[in-house]
């Protein structure tokens, strides 16, 4: 057996540029690239081209073991919180998880609780009535929580199966904004029992390593019980999702692929990794 | 902090006697660590350490009393030289109208930074018209006339016709306004999407654009290099503006897009509001990525 053989430097170096530009971070990419070198040494690995498939099956490790069940309440409806930083993708994903629930049977309702942003309502409005469900509007300027509070009403007096409540964009470090989002947790949580059921932080796949901060804030200041990586059609691979797993335990339950309201699908985290060596 | 980060690396290398450029490069680590910590992209980061490699060792760091200090100051001064200079203003046109093309990825800030320039370009003297070039996001017209009507600046919109002949059609009402500035709003778009790479190609022939901008969100990881490059060879950009700095991301991107567009980054966004638009200031960016 022979003792130990050296992964040169420069297939080495590739493997965790590939890495890098993939976001997954520094520390990480270093920590998978030494990994491989390793298992290469160890004849773990036979031979280099089976490098990649190696660092593939490790990043799949390190994601949740399973499928991340999409939250439903036991009894009564299921309400569904859509949060994030300015212009990651919330307004067009409650679009998307609209048309999937009602996809799947359910009596769907929207909440325009972004009362802030310029037209934010009318943008909600012409998706709620592309797919045809119901939605739950305030006046400019409006309460958000009191658009909430209007929402859960509707949603327990028309029998709603999912009640889907989109927010206004706001950065993680804007602690008045955070308050705002906490509030409007609390008032749903006091109209249904066990609301929101699910909140979903909104991510854009281009984001580097702010993601995680973002995770945290919003966790520390909400509860956050999922991710969405949105746009991940574009060329970014969204590898600060590791980070984000690694550091506030959130998984990915669903990727957003474009623009059109059937362009969510389920994370998958063994395509996940093969797209980023793809 | 990165100078405690280089200090440490020399102070360990110094121990076995004097300094040499292979010290210095890994003196350099640290640097790395901080630049890619701070998302910048990572041939970017190549390209540069290699760069102040050259300058460090041109600099006889090798010779000082406190290599670590020298190195940290010329890490900071090639960061301000490479992201300057600054040049927070419309290049107007010598007569005539002004024409503003924006561009950029979905949800980076366009719709917002072309009302946030209104206002500005309003305050210089100028008399600006908005045109709501954006025809595919749901009520992306409605959002830039509200925000219009806020600020008083008319919005040239048309519901259901093609963003080119929009625009078109925009200067002649310019000009008929005797507006002397127009800023096109396009919608957001991925660089690998040939169709509307084609469609704001379009624009711009047909517009014929003093300014060109790429409007870049400062949270944007390794992509901003990537996505930067493309639309600087689709379209002729004159600059930049880096969106949502009022945040905590460390912008990286700030380097990574100066680097590969080759050209400034003029403004930034700070803020949601119509007034939140300021200058770009290298030396303030640099201290800002390094941390
Ligand atoms: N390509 C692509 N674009 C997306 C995706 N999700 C959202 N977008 C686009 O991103 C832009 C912003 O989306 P919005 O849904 O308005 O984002 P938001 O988070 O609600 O924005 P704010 O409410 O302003 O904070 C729009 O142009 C969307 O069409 C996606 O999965 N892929
Ligand atoms: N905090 C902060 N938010 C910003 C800034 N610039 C824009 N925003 C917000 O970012 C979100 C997206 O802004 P838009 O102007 O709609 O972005 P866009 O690029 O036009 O989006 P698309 O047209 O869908 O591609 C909105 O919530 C804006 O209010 C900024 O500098 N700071
Ligand atoms: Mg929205
Ligand atoms: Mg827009």
């Amino acid at each position: 057996v022979s003792v130990g053989r050296r992964l040169d430097a420069a297939t080495a170096g590739e493997l965790e540029e590939v890495l890098l530009g993939a976001d997954i971070g520094a520390k990480l990419a270093s920590e998978l690239a030494s990994k491989a070198e390793a298992a290469y040494r160890q004849r773990e690995v036979k031979r280099p081209e089976e490098l990649s498939e190696f660092v593939r099956r490790e990043i799949q490790r390190m994601l949740p073991e399973r499928e991340c069940a999409e939250a439903r309440a036991a009894a009564g409806p299921t309400v569904i919180l859509v949060v994030g930083v300015n212009g990651s993708g919330k307004t067009t994903t409650c679009a998307k998880l609209a048309k999937r629930h009602k996809d799947a049977g359910r009596k769907v309702l929207l909440a325009a609780a972004d009362t802030f942003r310029a037209a934010a309502t009318e943008q909600l409005t012409v998706w709620a009535g592309r797919i045809g469900v119901d939605i739950v509007r305030g006046g400019e300027g409006a309460d958000p929580a009191a658009v909430v509070f209007d929402a859960a009403e509707a949603t327990v007096a028309r029998k709603v199966d999912t009640l889907i409540v989109d927010t206004a964009g706001r950065l993680h470090t804007k602690e008045n904004l955070m308050r705002e989002l906490e509030k409007i947790r609390r008032v749903v949580g006091r109209k249904i029992p066990g609301a929101p059921h699910e909140t979903l932080l909104v991510l854009d796949a281009t984001t580097g390593q702010n993601a995680i901060s973002q995770a945290k804030l919003f966790t520390e200041g909400v509860g956050v019980t999922g991710l969405v990586l949105a746009k991940l059609d574009g060329t970014a691979k969204g590898g600060v999702v590791l980070g984000i797993w690694n550091e506030v335990r959130v998984p990915v339950k669903f990727v957003g692929l474009g623009e059109r309201f059937d362009d969510l699908a389920p994370f998958d985290a063994r395509e996940f990794a093969d797209a980023v060596f793809g | 902090t990165l100078s405690a980060g280089i200090s440490r690396a020399l102070d360990r290398i110094r121990m076995r006697g004097k300094l040499t450029r292979e010290n210095i490069e890994q003196g350099m680590r640290e640097v790395k660590s901080a630049l890619l910590e701070a998302d910048v992209n990572f041939r970017v980061v190549k390209d540069f350490l290699a760069r102040v490699t050259e300058k460090a060792v041109g600099e006889e760091v090798i010779k000082s009393v406190d290599p670590s200090q020298q190195i940290v100051k010329v890490v900071h001064d090639e960061l301000v030289a490479l992201m300057g200079p600054a040049d927070p203003v419309v290049h107007y046109a010598p007569s005539g109208l002004t024409v503003i093309l924006v561009a950029g990825l979905q949800g980076s800030g366009k719709t917002t930074t072309c009302a946030k320039l209104a206002r500005r370009i309003r305050s210089e003297g100028r008399f600006p018209l908005l045109v709501a070039a954006d025809v595919h996001r749901p009520a992306a017209i409605d959002q830039l006339e509200k925000l219009g009507a806020s600020i008083e600046v008319p919005v040239h919109a048309e519901r259901n016709e093609a963003a080119p002949d929009i625009c078109k059609r925009a200067l002649e009402v310019a000009r008929r306004k005797s507006c002397d500035v127009v800023i096109l709003d396009t919608a957001g778009r991925l660089h690998i999407d040939e169709q509307m790479m084609q469609e704001v190609i379009r624009v711009a022939e047909v517009a014929k654009p003093h300014e060109t901008w790429l409007v870049a969100d400062a949270m944007t990881g390794q992509d901003a290099a990537v996505s930067a490059k493309a639309f600087a060879e689709r379209l002729r950009l004159t600059g930049v503006i880096l969106t949502k700095l009022d945040g905590d991301a460390r912008g990286g991107a700030a380097l990574s897009v100066r680097s590969v567009a080759g050209v400034p980054i003029k403004f930034v966004g700070v803020g949601e509001r119509a007034e939140n638009l300021e200058p770009f200031h290298p030396e303030r960016m640099a201290g800002r990525i390094l941390g």
